[in-house]
Order: structure tokens, then C-alpha cells, then sequence
């Protein structure tokens, strides 16, 4: 016959139930031959007041074991009544129900491969979040970059306006134009020059 | 047998809970 | 109907009835006929023997219960127990149990915190997505800018160039051919 060890019960209660009936019968066993012993006693004790009388202890002895073995019977009777009751009734959980530590397999019921998927999600998540994180660094030090390399260059651009600035401050208004009309009259002159030469040519 | 039953039925009470307090601690580590 | 007795109560009855069965059963004929003998001799003392047999073993056997109750904190305990079966009543198929494999069993319990964990990690992946997508537009827009002011330089170191070259082919004008 194989053990019911009624696992979940203990679970629950936190003792098997059969050992729960086991002491209460073993307790139950022990009162009664206790008592029994205390009323054989009893009885012994008045007959030591009638000194005439022909019971002898041997006969209370076979007296009492007669009532105690009735007794003994009776009580395993209905004592394994009462535990085949308690066990079914009582100190048992019936199949439907899950105890309240367990909720979580009613809501969760997950196969091992899919806890694996989600750990793998897990796994993958971390990864690129990492990944962003980096990213991000990345990012960031190239906008700090950025705006060093920005400064580099406006202050190149100050450098030019400072050039053409310098220029205006001395009468050109736009260099450029200035330069050209410097141009044009330079080669004025030379035309200029060059005519001067040839009629002074001319004149000797 | 017995003390084995109550044994194995008092970790399966109990023990979820402390391994989930040390996952909980590493996922929150992890987090933090 | 009346509500089904609870643990607690169905425990206490079931109990009575036995210590009432096995008083009835250990009844004072039987005891007097096992005791023939002194009960000729003392019909009274066997009686008042009887009786304190009786309540002794009754008071032994109540406050057994009753020790055994208090040890196992039974009423509060039964007590929850029909308020889980109760909760329960409306499941017909069998409810999960350990398998016997911690490993399998402990996999539920970690699923509402791995699950936890997941969305966590969600949240804080797609901020840092929303992040790096603003930080990216400002290194775009900063990548731009930088290629605009070279454009500006590049435009100024030209024009100053041209300058420069007219300048020397003015001054090569000014030198003896």
C-alpha cells in the first residue's frame, strides 16, 4: 500500500496529519492504561480493608487486563473511525485547492522553455540598453566636441570680420571693391606714366 | 519519514520567498 | 441551508463522539462484570470506582485535545484553512502541487519579478532611446553648423586669396619688365 504522506497538508500545517493522529492516539492509549492502573490500585487498596475477603490480587490483575483489552479494542474501533474522519475532513486539503504561497504557479504557470525566453528578453534588454547607454556617451562627447570645434571656427570667423573691420576703420570701405578701384587706378596711372613717357619721347 | 515530510514541506513554504529576496536584491542592484 | 460546519467544529464534534462512543462502549455492566468479583462484594464502591474511571479518562482526554490544539494553533488554523477551501470553491479541476523538482517549482515564483524586471528594463530603454534620439538630433544640427562656418571660412579664405593674387599681379605691373 503506498504512504499517502500528505505532503501538502504538512505544507499547510506544518506537521504530517497521520503523525497528529498517531499522538493523539498514542496519548489516548496511555490514559487508559494509566487509569486502568489507578483503579486496579483502587480496588486493591479496599480490599486490604476486608482481610476476610477470598479476592486475591491475581483475580483484580485478570479482572482488569479482561476490562482493558475490551477497552483497547474499542478504542483502536473508533479511533481509527474518528482518524479515517479527521483525514478526510479536517486535517486534509482537497485538490482544488492551492494554498495561498502557491497562488503564484496559478498565475504564472510557466514552462521551463519560457522562462528561458524571458530571461533571454531579459538578457537582450540589458544588451541594448548597454548599448545605448554608449551610444549615448558617444553622442554626448561629440556635442561637447562640437562645441569646442564650433568656437574654433566662429572665433576664425571674428578673425576675418576683425580683418575687414580693421580695413573699413582705414577708409576701404569694402576691401574687395577698394582693392579693385586701387587696381583700376593703378593701372591708370601706368597708362598715364606710359603716355607721359612716349610725348616726352616725342618732344626730344 | 516524518521529520523528512515536514522538512521538505517546510522549505517548499518557505524557501521561494528567501531565494526571491536575493533575486530581488540582484535585479534591484542592477537596477540601482 | 445552513453553512457546512467549519474544521474547527466538525474537529471538536468528531472528537465528542468518539470519547462517547468509547465511554458508552466501556460501559458499568461491562465494567462491573469484568469485575465480578469485588462488584458482589462492593456494588457501591464499584459504581463510584466506575465513575471516576469515567471522568478521568474523559478530563485526560479532552485536555490531550486540547494541549494538541494549542500546539498546532488548530482553530486559528482550521479557521484559515476554510476560509483558503472556501476561496476555492469554484475551481472543479485539480489545483497545481509541488513536483518534487524545487528547480521547476521555484520557476513560477521568480516569473512576476523577472516579469517586473522586464518592464523595467523597457521603460528605461525606450527613455534612453527618446534621449540619444534628442542628443542626436543636437549632433546632427551641430554637424551642420560646423560645416556651415567652414562653408563661411572657406568663402572668406577664398576671396581673401583672390585679393592676394590681384595684388601680386599689381605689383608684378609696377616691376621693370
Amino acid at each position: 500500500m503506498s504512504v499517502n504522506p500528505m505532503a501538502y497538508e504538512a505544507q499547510f500545517f506544518g506537521f504530517t496529519p497521520q503523525t497528529c493522529m498517531l499522538r493523539i492516539y498514542i496519548a489516548f492509549q496511555d490514559y487508559l492504561f494509566e487509569v486502568m492502573l489507578v483503579v486496579e490500585s483502587v480496588i486493591l487498596k479496599k480490599l486490604d480493608g476486608f482481610p476476610g475477603c477470598k479476592i486475591s490480587p491475581l483475580q483484580i490483575r485478570k479482572s482488569t487486563e479482561k476490562f482493558l483489552l475490551f477497552m483497547k479494542e474499542h478504542l483502536d474501533k473508533l479511533f481509527s473511525k474518528m482518524e479515517e474522519v479527521l483525514l478526510q475532513l479536517v486535517l486534509n486539503i482537497p485538490k482544488n485547492v492551492l494554498l495561498p504561497e502557491d497562488k503564484v504557479h496559478e498565475q504564472y504557470p510557466y514552462s521551463k522553455e519560457q522562462l528561458e525566453a524571458l530571461q533571454d528578453e531579459i538578457h537582450q534588454l540589458q544588451k541594448q540598453y548597454r548599448a545605448e547607454a554608449s551610444a549615448g556617451q558617444a553622442l554626448r562627447a561629440e556635442l561637447e566636441e562640437q562645441k569646442a570645434v564650433q568656437a574654433e571656427l566662429e572665433k576664425i570667423l571674428q578673425w576675418f570680420d576683425g580683418l575687414e573691420n580693421t580695413c573699413r576703420e582705414h577708409g576701404t570701405g569694402n576691401f574687395k571693391e577698394s582693392f579693385a578701384f586701387l587696381t583700376q587706378n593703378a593701372k591708370r596711372l601706368q597708362d598715364v606714366l606710359k603716355d607721359v613717357e612716349e610725348k616726352s619721347k616725342k618732344i626730344k | 519519514f516524518d521529520e523528512l515530510i515536514v522538512e521538505t514541506t517546510t522549505k517548499r513554504k518557505q524557501w521561494p520567498k528567501k531565494i526571491l529576496m536575493h533575486a530581488i536584491q540582484t535585479m534591484k542592484a542592477e537596477q540601482e | 441551508e445552513a453553512a457546512a460546519p467549519g474544521r474547527a467544529q466538525m474537529f471538536a464534534t468528531v472528537v465528542d463522539t468518539f470519547l462517547e462512543k468509547l465511554v458508552a462502549a466501556g460501559s458499568y455492566q461491562r465494567f462491573a462484570n469484568c469485575y465480578r468479583c469485588f462488584y458482589k462484594l462492593q456494588p457501591e464502591m464499584t459504581r463510584s470506582i466506575y465513575d471516576q474511571f469515567i471522568s478521568q479518562l474523559q478530563a485526560s482526554i479532552k485536555e490531550e485535545i486540547q494541549e494538541v490544539k494549542n500546539e498546532g494553533n488548530l482553530e486559528t488554523v482550521f479557521n484559515s484553512l476554510d476560509k483558503i477551501v472556501e476561496e476555492a470553491k469554484n475551481r472543479e479541476e485539480p489545483a497545481w502541487r509541488p513536483s518534487g523538482i524545487p528547480e521547476e517549482d521555484i520557476r513560477s515564483a521568480m516569473v512576476p519579478y523577472l516579469l517586473k524586471h522586464r518592464s523595467y528594463l523597457q521603460k528605461i530603454l525606450k527613455e534612453k532611446e527618446e534621449e540619444n534620439r534628442k542628443v542626436a538630433e543636437s549632433v546632427l544640427a551641430g554637424r551642420d553648423r560646423i560645416a556651415e562656418l567652414q562653408q563661411q571660412i572657406q568663402a572668406r579664405k577664398h576671396a581673401w586669396q583672390a585679393i592676394s593674387k590681384e595684388q601680386r599681379e599689381l605689383v608684378m605691373t609696377f616691376k621693370e619688365p
